[in-house]
């Protein structure tokens, strides 16, 4: 049936980079992975992540803090590229027209 | 989607949505509710899924509450020019910046309705005092329409889906009309977040995409509530 999901803490005193770990460490990252792909990969052609991740390096110039750096952050933690993790994060903007 | 902001008789304001979605089996898994933390103190309160940095449901405690629906306009190769050439905020992005940064509800409005985001939405907020409720329809640069409550000509509720408030949504994907049946048949003396919830719970309202449902209400933060929805329609 229905449930609530799970309530957890996010310290913004915390440095943005690490601020998603104390949430990242209730779930299994290679399971978390696999569900991440699988809904990455429904939407977006395998071939755009490597040239998306080009921006990687220069994230910070393209996306503001924090989250430039929140999204570094749950990239390292969960074991993504940079472009994964900025195609999921754009994924209403990149399917909304 | 659809979000309702409601108001009952003695003035209170509920905001309710049901977020829907593909990826179903995958992405109800991943569903949190996040309680945003400084100095000890809840700051904001936001439903997402994990590893998703931007918030569509989220509320400031004793402020305001905000959810956002899909609105589908205009083209792919706009959205990504104002990403990456205007550098634009992302629509999910904005509802986060608004919950830490606004202070009231005319100022979460007017941070909402007038910032540069990346692709058109609908922003709807609920505050905590009679008619602190709107339904906000923005394209990329600033407001299309804004829709308030208006309790003097018996206008208690908004109700809004992913299709703009002044056209009529088609016949197949019409969550806004049993919406609106089931709003009529609660009452404005009636309305509360427990009746709010079994509204967002009538049939085609909650569909087979339905991911979850989030009722609450600034006035009283503690009754925000998520439920992940798997007892489809």
């Amino acid at each position: 049936g229905d449930y609530p999901p799970p309530r957890f803490a996010l310290s913004l005193d915390t440095a943005p980079e690490q601020r998603w770990d104390e949430v990242l460490k209730h779930y299994n990252r290679t399971e978390l992975r696999r569900a991440l792909r699988l809904v990455m990969s429904s939407l977006v052609p395998e071939w755009v992540i490597p040239i998306i991740s080009t921006i990687g390096p220069e994230l910070d110039e393209f996306f503001p803090y924090p989250y430039s750096a929140e999204l570094r952050g749950v990239c390292k933690a969960i074991g993504i590229s940079i472009g994964e993790g900025i195609l999921l994060n754009f994924v209403y903007e990149a399917t909304a027209f | 989607c659809t979000s309702i902001v409601a108001q009952d008789t003695k003035g209170n304001i509920y905001h309710g949505r049901n977020l829907d979605y593909s990826f179903g089996e995958s992405l109800r898994k991943l569903i949190v509710e996040l309680q945003f933390e400084a100095n000890g103190q809840i700051i904001y309160t936001g439903t997402t899924a994990v590893g998703y940095l931007g918030l569509w449901t989220g509320q400031r405690p004793n402020k305001f509450t905000i959810s956002g629906n899909e609105r589908d306009k205009g083209h792919w190769w706009r959205n990504a020019i104002a990403a990456f050439w205007k550098r634009s905020s992302p629509v999910s992005w904005l509802i986060r910046d608004t919950l830490l940064e606004a202070e009231n509800f005319e100022a979460a409005k007017w941070k909402l309705a007038k910032s540069p985001i990346i692709a058109d939405v609908y922003y709807i907020l609920g505050g905590v005092n009679p008619n602190e409720g709107v339904v906000i329809t923005r394209n990329r640069d600033g407001p299309v329409d804004i829709w308030p409550l208006m309790t003097v000509i018996k206008q208690w509720y908004r109700v809004e889906t992913n299709y703009d408030h002044w056209t009529t949504p088609p016949p197949s994907c019409d969550r806004r009309t049993p919406a609106i049946k089931a709003l009529n048949a609660t009452g404005q003396d009636k309305i509360n977040l427990d009746t709010l919830f079994h509204v967002l719970s009538v049939n085609r309202t909650l569909n087979n995409s339905t991911i979850y449902t989030t009722v609450m209400s600034a006035a009283q933060p503690d009754k925000y509530r998520t439920s992940v929805r798997t007892c489809n329609r």
